[in-house]
């Protein structure tokens, strides 16, 4: 039976999709300017 | 100067215990904003300002866990404009 999920999916609001994609491609920066 | 430190590290400690579940599909999250917090200045570690940061953070990541990013973010873009500079030359 499958599942619907209402209020669990962290992907969901746009604001921290863009603040988690700034925040890798920060990360991925950093380490290769090691 | 100093009255915030121990307060801070505290919050800091429980910022990231909490976000250290949320992350966990990107475990490389947790490192760099403990490598942030490591190179920022000593009177910024012990401000009010910090505090206040992460006071906000810590209770808005609470109530909207969806948002986690958004609030590390915001904490590391702080961390970041507080840091020392420290850039050595390389020797050849």
């Amino acid at each position: 039976v499958p599942m619907e999920e209402e209020e669990d999916d962290d992907d969901d609001d746009p604001e921290n999709r863009i603040a988690k994609k700034m925040l890798l491609e920060e990360i991925k920066a950093n380490l290769s300017s090691d | 100067g100093g009255g915030h430190r121990a307060e801070n590290e505290r919050l800091f400690g429980e910022f990231l215990e909490l976000c250290t579940h949320l992350t966990e599909d990107h475990p490389e999250v947790i490192p760099f904003l403990c490598s942030r917090h490591q190179k920022a200045t000593s009177s910024f570690l012990a401000s009010a300002e910090l505090h206040n940061v992460l006071s906000r953070c810590l209770s808005r990541v609470r109530l909207r866990r969806n948002k986690v990013y958004v609030y590390i973010n915001e904490l590391c873009t702080t961390l970041k404009a507080h840091t020392l500079r420290r850039k050595l030359p390389l020797a050849s």
